[in-house]
């Protein structure tokens, strides 16, 4: 059955290592060599949407930063630089589109910038936590299984912390576009990863040749909000190879009470 | 009249704007914070179908219908809140995140959010050290009626304040900034709980930062002209 219309969420089935102990290429592992666990794995259960910390605590490696003194036994990237890390994630999706439906590979937010790789294609998600990264994987996505691996990599100035501590340590994460409290606060701790990972939902999702893109809703009144009016604006693409004849449909309901709605 | 079709022809691997003919209300259910009346909502779809093709996409939201005005007041430098028309008193809970592990789960934030509700808060303040939250922070501040207060990410790492001096000039990238607050605000932009957006902490950002979150951020003329009695004046 073809996939339908719409957003399906991957956030069920990751697994993670550090970049340090994977030995083939993105292409490879999402071709020839996809990774599994087991007793001389280095994969783990990862947690997607989190941040590398959250995947590292999961699995037992780090202690719980938050439970008394635990974060002193955590190293900080500072000292351990980047690569200590820099993460890779894993999945497998299931699909199956019709010959006009396209299909995007969505990421609501990754900290700081990454590679994804797809079937053995490889796509740059570039620098920025609070953006949105939406890839066209339309000719890359295969019916049936599809492997997926994502490496992310840290902010490009995770900064140090001063040993006497201080308001976020030597402010050097400022200079990215990414949170400020991870080097630390004087309400909070540093976050030794600076809260690296695939941060925010992951979701592949279907259209047909037009695909609705990011409306905008705003409500005017009149005559002391006796008058009402909404307005919606939207982007709209085609993405196919004609002329899309479209119609645009826009319908408000509210709920008056149980399953009773007011169209 | 809350439904409505429109037909149009979009080129062939083109992007386009398109803004429906405006839909009437009489007497809609405004969206009130907490403590002053319901959080009415209505379910917005907008669905596109393609002849020969059929259902294409289909987006939905939940919208309230309100009005939210603020203004620094001169007597005494803060700042004062309508909401509808009426003035409101702020109660008001400052926010960093849910988790450092940023383990957002929708369990979590509902939790959290509604724990505001419970104290008789009625605005949330996400600071600019922190994130942009997420739709499903926004979704039970909606649902909950807590006025959201979201800060860009300009804090004292880059304001040239402290010891060691940070960077006076900001992120590195400013760029790179605007993108990302761009994208924000088309992330978060329908939420009625979405109250005032702020460009950072405790300051002004960097010159051009801040003309051009200005510049983005204004009200369309459209909007700009106030309510009162007799329609727009």
């Amino acid at each position: 059955m073809a996939t339908a219309i719409g957003k399906t969420k991957l956030h069920s089935g990751w697994l993670g290592t550090r970049d340090r102990d994977v030995t083939v290429t993105g292409v490879q592992l999402t071709t020839t060599h996809p990774p599994s666990l087991g007793p001389t794995s280095p994969w783990v259960e990862a947690v997607v949407p989190g941040t590398v910390l959250a995947t590292l605590v999961k699995s037992k490696e780090l202690p719980d930063p938050f439970y008394g003194l635990e974060n002193e036994s955590i190293i900080d990237i500072a000292d351990s630089g980047r690569q200590w890390y820099t993460f890779w994630y894993f999945t497998t999706f299931q699909c199956k589109l019709l010959g006009t439906q396209h299909l995007d590979l969505n990421f609501r937010g990754i900290n700081y910038y990454a590679e994804v790789y797809l079937n053995g294609h490889k796509k740059d998600v570039p620098r920025g936590m609070f953006r949105r990264h939406s890839l066209d994987v339309t000719d890359i996505v295969r019916n049936g299984e599809n492997l997926l691996a994502v490496v992310v990599y840290p902010p490009d100035h995770p900064g140090s912390i001063p040993p006497e501590g201080g308001q976020g340590g030597d402010h050097e994460i400022g200079k990215d576009v990414a949170t400020q409290y991870v080097e630390g606060w004087d309400w909070m701790c540093p976050i030794r990863d600076r809260n690296t990972g695939i941060w925010d939902e992951v979701s592949i999702y279907v259209t047909g040749p037009v695909k609705i893109i990011d409306p905008h809703l705003v409500s005017t009144f009149y005559d002391n909000y006796k008058r009402a009016y909404l307005h919606a604006t939207t982007e709209l693409e085609n993405r196919s190879t004609s002329v899309a004849e479209c119609s645009l449909n826009i319908q408000v309901t509210t709920e008056l009470e149980g399953n009773i709605c007011l169209v | 009249e809350h439904l409505q079709t429109q037909h149009l022809s979009i080129p062939a691997g083109s992007r386009v704007q398109y803004t429906f003919p405006e839909l009437f209300f009489y007497k809609p259910n405004l969206w009130w914070p907490n403590g002053m009346g319901k959080q009415s909502l209505y379910n917005v779809v907008i669905t596109v179908d393609v002849k020969g093709y059929g259902e294409s996409d289909l987006y939905s939201q939940l919208f309230g219908f309100r009005k939210i005005e603020s203004h620094i007041d001169n007597a005494t430098g803060g700042r004062l809140f309508k909401v509808n028309g009426q003035p409101i008193f702020i109660r008001g809970g400052n926010w960093i995140l849910s988790d450092g592990l940023l383990r957002l789960s929708e369990k979590r934030y509902k939790t959290d959010i509604k724990f505001h509700s419970d104290m008789n808060f009625n605005m949330i303040r996400c600071w600019g050290g922190g994130l942009a939250e997420r739709p499903e922070f926004y979704y039970y501040c909606d649902i909950y009626g807590l006025l959201v207060w979201q800060e860009f990410w300009i804090t004292g790492d880059v304001d040239g304040r402290g010891v060691p001096v940070s960077n006076p000039n900001g992120p590195l990238d400013h760029d790179l900034f605007m993108l990302c607050a761009r994208d924000t605000v088309k992330l978060l932009r329908n939420h009625p709980s979405l109250a005032l957006w702020v460009g950072g902490n405790e300051q002004v950002p960097p010159d051009d930062i801040n003309k051009a979150l200005k510049q983005d951020l204004r009200l369309h003329p459209h909007f700009e002209k106030s309510i009162n009695g007799s329609g727009i004046s």
